[in-house]
């Protein structure tokens, strides 16, 4: 099953 | 301070309604080039953009950089009480303890005023990298609403498959599976309907219907919706508002076998 990521996975903190 | 006048309540009415859902208490960053929205949902799954710019607004003025923290269920309240084709006013002062909405309606000499108190909203700002997406799909946005509508009834995730054969959002749940494929479409008589696939290279990605679902309630902004896709980055639905204003949904793929 494929597991849902997160969007702080991709897009970096400022 | 802020001063921004909008010919038509609805547009913010229409943007707050598609995003509240999603997110409950988030900043309006204002400055002179209008005011920006940028908020995760609360799993950090989902992020939305927005931008209503300057252009958008007729006046707008904003002498420095302002956040009204607003927490969205209040908003959606006060903008309840504005007619859809009223003109509606926001203004702030400068280190504001409330935002101050004036709703005039075009036909009649009514002219209602609302205050919302503003939190102290301690907000993460993410950079959003500029991406050269490996598929960027325009279609209906009543189109790709459907579709997501109907797939969800069947499962709770999609896979949107892109090559040069067209889009294919596919699903399977317990009951079984289902497909929709849409192909390059013009139509001349009506661009609204019109399906438009750039692809540079193959793409296939598994997103959540639920958030999809969430995003569609923009529906009604647009004609069209945008997505972007590339492999093992977030999609990108944006639905494209008048003068280069926007609202943007990103959204976490799911990734693994």
């Amino acid at each position: 099953a494929k597991s849902q990521k997160s969007i702080l996975g991709f897009f970096q903190k400022k | 301070m802020l001063e921004a006048r909008l010919e038509q309540a609805n547009l913010l009415k229409k943007v707050v309604d598609a995003i509240k859902d999603l997110v409950q208490d988030c900043n309006f960053d204002c400055n002179d080039s209008g005011i920006a929205l940028q908020a995760m949902d609360n799993s950090h799954v989902a992020l939305v953009s927005m931008m209503l710019k300057s252009e958008s607004f007729s006046p707008f003025r904003c002498d420095r950089n302002i956040a009204l923290g607003i927490n969205l269920t209040s908003l959606t309240k006060v903008l309840r009480a504005a007619q859809n084709e009223d003109i509606l006013t926001l203004k702030a002062e400068d280190a504001p303890d409330v935002v101050n909405l004036v709703f005039e309606s075009a036909e009649s000499d009514r002219i209602s005023e609302y205050d919302i108190k503003l939190m102290d909203i301690d907000q993460e700002h993410l950079g959003i990298p500029e991406t050269e997406y490996a598929a960027t799909i325009s279609m209906p946005s009543a189109e790709f609403q459907r579709i997501c509508r109907d797939l969800m009834a069947l499962s709770e995730s999609v896979s949107i498959e892109c090559s040069k054969e067209g889009v294919k959002f596919a699903c399977q749940g317990d009951i079984g599976s289902g497909s929709v494929t849409l192909r390059s479409h013009t139509n001349v008589d009506k661009p609204e309907m019109n399906v438009e696939i750039d692809l540079t290279e193959p793409v296939s990605l598994t997103f959540s219907l639920k958030y999809l679902v969430g995003f569609c309630k923009a529906s009604s902004l647009s004609g069209q919706v945008k997505l972007c896709l590339s492999n093992e980055v977030p999609l990108l639905v944006e639905y494209a508002l008048a003068n280069n204003s926007y609202l943007r949904f990103y959204l976490a793929p799911k990734i693994g076998d």
